[in-house]
Parts: structure tokens; C-alpha cells; sequence
């Protein structure tokens, strides 16, 4: 099936999402 | 069994549900399952990225913990020892580093199992960071320690994700091996 992936460099960008608390 | 961990909206969910699990075990004292088990406390599960980075902010990292701490971060359901159903036929990649690398190199060992960068399907059970004296190990757990292309696979995305010197000494153990000498490392 279908993987969900993601980037390093796109996780690190999501660490100061607002939604991240 | 836990009850699902909701991903809200505007949130980007992972191909897992992940526990993060923290133990510590006294100095000196001979490790049992028992007390191993006893140390084991669940400490947050996370099912998106909003929601590990916001547990990962508050979390200590491994240089502010003291000596045999252990992080580890494990698929949900996955019980971080030998004996659980998935890691019973497993084993696992261990990384020795020396002081100083281990909190760059943790970081980078987990956002590349979130972000499935393994690419062995459901092989990886979870990952830990041991806290020692003089050094700092990683391991990766996987479910079927006899499988050589997967763990071969698991190997190589390690050393190019944590981005370690040429020179580093990577090892692998199966769990039933660690079970009979009573050793983790």
C-alpha cells in the first residue's frame, strides 16, 4: 500500500509549527 | 488495548502510531526482565508530526540525561523488550558513539524512522537511545533478525541518515542472543 513519507528537512520545518505543542 | 490516538485536523499523520517510553535503571544493579519491565514507563503516543515534535520539545535530550537512561520510541503496541511477539524474532543495529554526537544523532535517527526513510515495510519495531558512562549507543529493532536484505537495508540508510565518520563500528545482535547472555550490549 501507500507509504506516507517524509523529508528530514520538511520535519524539521513542521517543529515550530503552531500546531506542534 | 489503548484507545486510538486522534489526528486533528491540519495535522500531518505518520504511517504509524509511536510510544515514547523512558526507563532508567540503578547503577550497579544486574539487569532482570523483571525490573526492566518494572523501569518501563510510557511517557507520551503520537500519531502525527505536530504531536511528536510537541512531546520531542518538552522531552530532555540524551546529553541532559543522566547515565543509564534509555529513550526509546517504539511502534504502537510494541512493547520495548525481547520478549514482546514482534521483537522476539528480531534484533537489532547497534551504533556506539562517542560522548557528544549522540542528541544530533538521535534526532536524525527518529525523523528518518517517522518519515519511513527505511523503506523495509513494517520490519522496524522501534529505536532507543541508551545514555552510558563513557558512551552513547543507538539501536534499531527489527522483527526477523534472519533477514539479511532487510537488515542489510536497515544498515545503510543508518550510516547515511546519522551521517557518522567512515570509521564507525556498527554491530548487529539478535534478541534471542541478547536473552541468552543476559546482555543488551
Amino acid at each position: 500500500g501507500t507509504r506516507i513519507i517524509y523529508e528530514r528537512t520538511f520535519l524539521l520545518q513542521m517543529r515550530n509549527s503552531p500546531l506542534a505543542k | 488495548p489503548l484507545p486510538q490516538v486522534e489526528v486533528k485536523p491540519g495535522e500531518h499523520p505518520l504511517q504509524y502510531t509511536y510510544s515514547l517510553w523512558f526507563s532508567r535503571r540503578a547503577p550497579g544493579k544486574q539487569a532482570t526482565t523483571q525490573n526492566y519491565d518494572q523501569n518501563l514507563q510510557l511517557l507520551a503516543r503520537f500519531a502525527s508530526v505536530e504531536q511528536f515534535w510537541g512531546y520531542y520539545s518538552r522531552c530532555l535530550r540524551p546529553v541532559d540525561l543522566p547515565s543509564h537512561s534509555d529513550i526509546h520510541i517504539f511502534k504502537d503496541g510494541i512493547k520495548p523488550m525481547w520478549e514482546d511477539s514482534a521483537n522476539k524474532n528480531g534484533g537489532k543495529w547497534i551504533v556506539r558513539l562517542r560522548k557528544g554526537l549522540a542528541s544530533r544523532c538521535w534526532e536524525n535517527m527518529i525523523l528518518a524512522m517517522l518519515g519511513e526513510q527505511f523503506m523495509v515495510g513494517d520490519e522496524i519495531c522501534g529505536a532507543v537511545i541508551s545514555v552510558r558512562f563513557q558512551e552513547d549507543i543507538i539501536s534499531v529493532w527489527n522483527r526477523t533478525a534472519q533477514d539479511s536484505i532487510t537488515t542489510g537495508k536497515i544498515r545503510d540508510t543508518l550510516k547515511r541518515v546519522l551521517n557518522l565518520p567512515p570509521t564507525t563500528v556498527m554491530e548487529y545482535k539478535t534478541h534471542n542472543d541478547s536473552l541468552k547472555d543476559h546482555s543488551s550490549f
